[in-house]
């Protein structure tokens, strides 16, 4: 079985008054294992 | 006397006989997957070949045999023998036992046993409020963002659009809400329609910015996850977000491992398969459950009513079946690390 998630997320930099970054990005390689509940991107 | 040695002898010859060729057909997809691993790990992608196996799978009757591997590992074990069972099943695809629910004696059926829950706190979600959860235990087979034009890549040489998996279908108020006026309207050129859909807006004009904040420019991403049989194969909320629509897509159900990946051509098309569609706070969301034959049907936890793999005669025939959630516009809330669905046997 497979799950497949298609979603829409930041793609520019861009900074908030914090300065903060709010670009996407993922946190995982292909041929990774992950457990339900890791953190996929931010 | 004779006669019954010549039986005794002719039984096992037989036997024998069938386990060496189980064993040597078994020694080769070692030795394939052996290589296929050894390839990877040098970054040689894998191509779209198909083959005489990918032919021969068109023809069965997959649908059936899967209805049938259901009933069959629906059956009640003695409770004794239970352990046994689920633990050779274990050894065999690398499952935790220690993280089942319950002890193992209490899951009266394999099909029970493999949908099993997981003892509190075996599957922390991580706590970060901008991160992106996996819903599932298995392996990372792609992911990326989804260009204008470009579509997912099944294996090198075959690919499918966002589209075809999820389907045609408008979501006319969440994309008139958050489209801010930005987006041209898509024509729908085969019926002639004007039609918006949170995906098609999305992939038409990936980078939409909020013209009401400074908030950043929206793409959209996409991740495949692999589920081995021995994986928790329950399914959960990888954000906070709310389910507006589920899609029924009835299809074929073959396999879906790393071999029929590359010789199946539009495998994730085609396949069975149940799609929710929303919003979380950065738009749109997707997640899209499909099956295979050993695992056809798919139980969702916000609507248990659901059944998936029926009986049918006629398939892609019909557009997938719809379900909008009510109360309409606000559909169903889930939290992350909610469970969602399950893949059952069979």
């Amino acid at each position: 079985s497979t799950v497949v998630l298609v979603f829409q997320a930041p793609v520019c930099k861009a900074s908030d008054e914090d300065g903060s970054s709010q670009e996407f990005k993922f946190c995982v390689k292909r041929g990774d294992k992950v457990r339900m509940g890791e953190a996929l991107g931010r | 006397s004779s006669s019954s040695e010549g039986n005794a002898f002719f039984v096992p010859g037989a036997t024998v006989a069938t386990i060496l060729m189980l064993g040597v057909l078994h020694a080769r997809r070692l030795y394939e997957d052996k290589k296929m691993e050894e390839a990877r790990e040098k970054g040689i992608e894998i191509e779209f070949s198909p083959d005489k196996k990918a032919t021969f799978l068109r023809l069965m009757p997959l649908r059936t045999i899967s209805r049938i591997w259901g009933n069959v590992t629906s059956v009640e074990y003695p409770i004794w023998l239970r352990p046994y069972i689920y633990k050779a099943w274990a050894r065999a695809f690398h499952s935790n036992l220690e993280e089942a629910a319950l002890p193992l004696d209490q899951y009266a059926s394999l099909r029970d046993f493999f949908v099993r829950t997981l003892k509190e706190g075996s599957r922390p979600i991580d706590s970060d409020p901008h991160s992106l959860a996996s819903p599932v235990d298995g392996t990372i087979l792609r992911f990326g963002e989804l260009k204008p034009g470009t579509m997912i890549e099944q294996v090198k040489g075959a690919s499918y659009s966002a589209a075809s998996l999820l389907g045609a279908r408008s979501f006319l108020s969440i994309a008139q809400d958050d489209a801010i006026g930005e987006i041209d309207e898509l024509e729908n050129t085969s019926n002639g329609a004007s039609k918006k859909s949170w995906w098609r807006v999305s992939l038409a004009s990936p980078k939409v910015r909020d013209t009401t904040s400074v908030r950043p420019m929206k793409g959209v991403f996409y991740c495949v996850i692999y589920l081995k049989p021995g994986d928790y194969h329950r399914v959960h909320s990888p954000v906070n977000w709310q389910v507006f629509i589920r899609r029924h897509f009835p299809g074929q159900l073959y396999p879906v491992n790393e071999r029929a990946r590359r010789t199946i051509k539009n495998l994730y098309v085609e396949n069975e398969r149940v799609v929710l569609e929303g919003q979380w706070e950065e738009g749109f969301m997707a997640l899209a459950a499909i099956g295979a034959t050993n695992i056809g049907s798919i139980e969702l936890a916000i609507e248990p009513e659901l059944r998936t793999n029926r009986p049918q005669k006629l398939l892609h025939s019909e557009p997938p079946k719809e379900r909008v959630y009510e109360p309409e516009g606000v559909g169903v809330v889930l939290k992350k690390g909610d469970e969602v669905a399950a893949f059952n046997m069979g």
